[in-house]
């Protein structure tokens, strides 16, 4: 049974969706099978794994709307063991017709139930906390939450960590927050220390001791259509994305 | 009549309320009367001005729910010319709530119909395109496209004009691209210079002249509870956010 995680911040810019793609890759790459699930409108999944606009299928909305089983819609990306269900455009309308569905919360978890052959699913949430991203918290067994080194960021997770503890108690009891990563960390100036050390106070030991740094390798390597561990694996970003992915398969197995 | 301006973008965390805050700022500074409407859940524009969650009264969810008029809603900030409709957390249960009313779109429209001695009313959307958006690009005479110097945050701005023209036909013929201005320009890397030559040579004059710098003083200042511009008056990202109230002043003006 594949284990699903969640990556979700209602804040926006965050690092939600270089984290989903990196951490995936990772997986991929210790010989892992792993789906990406891109779940934002935007699409900046599919396109950070080479997906451009031109080369998507159909993918999550017609998943979420029509049923369509998993193994019909994952596409091969350039990463061995990396499978990834693309975001059409029609997603950015998914919000309003799923509102009036029947098991509106449950949409996704429901046609992830036929997702065979993978040990990791990843869901890339959207910027916020609406139904698509609750469609994410309820089909995970866990949420990883990305937290910049930045004051309006940490202000927004007392609220996630609240609507959480909400979708634990009425929709899926199942579900774990995984931890609280530090993201866009830079060392250059003491706000990310301020922040840092907040986060840490505040949330203890669930926030992961893998940081990943700021690092200008990490936003260039989109543009080619590349994770950074395959567009500069020797990178401070690429390298700490694949420490990442050891703390959590070590956090997983209770180490 | 009060020019209204809506600033928005899908794609999250590219200094929409970080500029709704400093150009509001700069316009008041300069003896404009100014509304600051926050219609994002996470209420960024309101902490950023000093009403932090404690401070807040009632706020715009009242406004578009219950149709309270905005004189008793406006809080003072502690600038002069500059008040605040903050954000409550119920806001984060609006999008379902508006679906099913009537004029869901038009609803901080025809709230704002009653904001009586303004010169500027300027509103801080959330990260997406859905209703409480929409609303904002209902209520608007033009709009405000903050583009941050990133590949994923350029990706994602042709879906917005997109939209921005949908509105224009179907909702609110009245709405122009007030124009699209750069944020966290890095002179000290190449993206940011591929970046700003590709939004210029796409969408020309609509551009504006005036860039915005990353600069560390900007995001500390909200930890104070202040706008870059009290809070650091000659950081470079102040003087940027004064040189931006002008231009836009002189684009509205026609010169
Ligand atoms: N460690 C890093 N160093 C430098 N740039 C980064 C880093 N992580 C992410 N970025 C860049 O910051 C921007 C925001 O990251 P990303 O798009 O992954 O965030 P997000 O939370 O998914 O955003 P959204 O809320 O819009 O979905 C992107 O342009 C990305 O390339
Ligand atoms: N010019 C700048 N220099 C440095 N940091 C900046 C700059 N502009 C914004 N920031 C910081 O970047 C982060 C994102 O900015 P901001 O919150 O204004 O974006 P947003 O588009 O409103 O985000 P959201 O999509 O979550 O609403 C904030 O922490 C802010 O302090
Ligand atoms: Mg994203
Ligand atoms: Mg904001």
């Amino acid at each position: 049974q594949a284990k699903t995680l969640a990556i979700a911040n209602q804040k926006g810019g965050v690092g939600k969706t270089t984290t989903a793609i990196n951490l995936a890759t990772a997986l991929a790459l210790q010989g892992r099978r792993v789906l990406l699930v891109d779940l934002d409108p935007q699409g900046n999944a599919s396109t950070g794994l080479g997906l451009d606009r031109r080369r998507r299928g159909v993918g999550t909305y017609t998943m979420l709307l029509d049923g369509i089983a998993p193994a019909t819609l994952a596409q091969s990306t350039g990463i061995t063991g990396l499978d990834v269900i693309s975001a059409e455009p029609d997603l950015a309308g998914a919000e309003v017709e799923l509102v009036s569905m029947d098991r509106r919360e449950y949409r996704l978890r429901d046609s992830l139930e036929a997702a065979d052959g993978y040990d990791h699913i990843l869901i890339d949430c959207p910027p916020s906390l609406t139904l698509l991203t609750l469609n994410g918290l309820v089909a995970a067994g866990s949420v990883l939450v990305p937290l910049q080194c930045e004051f309006f960021a940490l202000e927004g997770i007392s609220q996630l960590v609240h609507t959480i503890e909400l979708v634990k108690q009425s929709l899926n009891p199942g579900l774990a927050l995984q931890g609280i990563v530090l993201t866009m960390f830079d060392r250059r100036n003491n706000l990310s220390d301020l922040i840092a050390a907040d986060a840490r106070s505040f949330f203890g030991a669930s926030v992961y001791d893998t940081m990943i740094p700021r690092n200008i390798r990490v936003s260039e390597a989109p543009s080619h259509g590349k994770p950074v561990l395959t567009y500069d694996k020797s990178s401070a970003g690429a390298l700490a994305y694949v420490q990442l992915a050891a703390e959590m398969l070590a956090r997983q197995s209770g180490v």
